[in-house]
């Protein structure tokens, strides 16, 4: 049975993609069969993996309105281990559609049970809001990793994304729990990185990674080529804090 | 009648909240007075601006369900000449809401023509989707100020930014068009910057402001003290940079 981890948080640009592609990414380089769900209309993680917009014809819309099943939807990527549900800014529409339908917030966990998915991770990466296709999200995963940037405005979110999936999992999904926070953008030279950091592991103690993302142009230049950090460039600061957190990742899970 | 500008991107983290703030704030510096709607749940523009959340008992979201008017839900800011409409986690509730209201679309435009602003400018911070919240701010507006973090899956989203407000414009706004598109984030010491700039430049010309907005820190401490960085640090360059935004936003308006 996989492990199905959403990467969450309502604040924008603070990392999900980024996290949802390296993390997958080290996790496949370390041998894990992994599948990443894309969640967002703004198709990034699609984009950041190379797959091309004439292989998005069957992505994360079908899957949620319920016309395709996800090894239809599934394309291969360029990383051995790793393949990718693609999304397309059709998946706008079914924000809307999703309204009316029925068991709307059970629709992307519905498509995850009725298939055996032989992968050992599911990483889903959501769009920066709390609407139906982030719900979906969270209903259907085992738990929430989530990116936190540096900075001010992204840890005011923090406690509104905790109180959520507190709701969710009462209401929907009793399993959900948060697997970990990572801290993304990590700055030496400004000390509001190291305030935030200081704020959110005395808030949240051993829930916040050792591991800590430290700003690397190399990460932002990298979607560019349409490929993961840890195929641009192996060696940069970036690719190596997430290789760090796939060990740490599965050190928790007493998976190492 | 006021010039209404929603301040929009659904690509999340680029700057729509630090513009709206600091743009108004330079506006309602230069003798303008000015209104800002925070019509993001994140409730970040109210934060940024000092607001506590003791004084958003009224909020952008009973405007939007039509129970209270824009007058009843404006504070005062720290500065002169610059009211806002907060914001709080009930506007996810609206999302949900709206989709069943007559003319929900239109909820904010006809708050906006109930009563008579007395305003020069309304800014509405748009949340980073193109959700029903987005719609309602740019069937409101006259226009659109996008500010485009320079990076590559920013520069990706644009087109499609382009492409739904051109949608919304046809169906809904014939009056909507785009003000302009400011560079944000902006990093000299990397090339990805620069690319990104020449990019849009060359894609979209005059439509690109010359301002440039830097990357610089104070820019994300400003709002950890509940002030704009004009107020926070005003010789710092993002400051300066916002000061100069403002006078090209009034130039292209032909109001300086
Ligand atoms: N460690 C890093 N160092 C430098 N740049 C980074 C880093 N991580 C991400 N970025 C860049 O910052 C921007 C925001 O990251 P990303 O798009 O992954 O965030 P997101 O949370 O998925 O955004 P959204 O809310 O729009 O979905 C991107 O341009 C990305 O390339
Ligand atoms: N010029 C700048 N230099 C450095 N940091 C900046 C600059 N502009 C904004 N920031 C910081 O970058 C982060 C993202 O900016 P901001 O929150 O304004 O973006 P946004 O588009 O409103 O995000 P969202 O999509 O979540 O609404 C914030 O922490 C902000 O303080
Ligand atoms: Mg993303
Ligand atoms: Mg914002």
């Amino acid at each position: 049975v996989p492990r199905i981890i959403a990467i969450a948080n309502q604040k924008g640009g603070v990392g999900k993609t980024t996290t949802a592609i390296n993390l997958a990414t080290a996790l496949a380089a370390s041998g894990r069969c992994c599948l990443l769900i894309d969640a967002d209309p703004q198709g990034n993680a699609s984009t950041g993996l190379g797959i091309d917009q004439h292989r998005r014809s069957i992505t994360a819309y079908e899957v949620v309105t319920g016309t395709a099943t996800l090894r239809q939807a599934s394309v291969a990527t360029a990383i051995p281990g790793l393949a990718v549900v693609p999304a397309t800014v059709d998946l706008i529409g079914a924000e809307l559609e999703l309204v009316s339908l029925p068991r709307r917030e059970y629709r992307l966990r519905d498509a995850l049970q009725i298939e055996e998915i032989t992968r050992d991770y599911v990483l889903i990466d959501c769009p920066p809001s709390l609407g139906l296709l982030t719900l979906n999200a969270l209903v259907a995963a085992d738990s929430v990793l989530v990116p936190l940037q540096c900075e001010f405005f992204a840890l005011q979110g923090l406690s509104q994304l905790l109180r959520s999936i507190e709701r969710i999992r009462q209401s929907f999904n009793p399993r959900l729990g948060v697997l970990g926070v990572v801290l993304t953008m990590f700055d030496r030279r400004n000390n509001l990185s190291e305030q935030v950091a200081q704020d959110v592991r005395s808030f949240l103690g051993a829930t916040v990674y050792d591991t800590v993302i430290p700003r690397n142009v190399r990460m932002s230049e990298a979607p560019s080529h349409g490929q993961p950090a840890l195929l641009y460039d192996f060696h940069c600061a970036g690719s190596q804090a997430y290789i760090q957190l796939a060990r740490e990742v599965l050190r928790r899970e007493g998976a190492l």
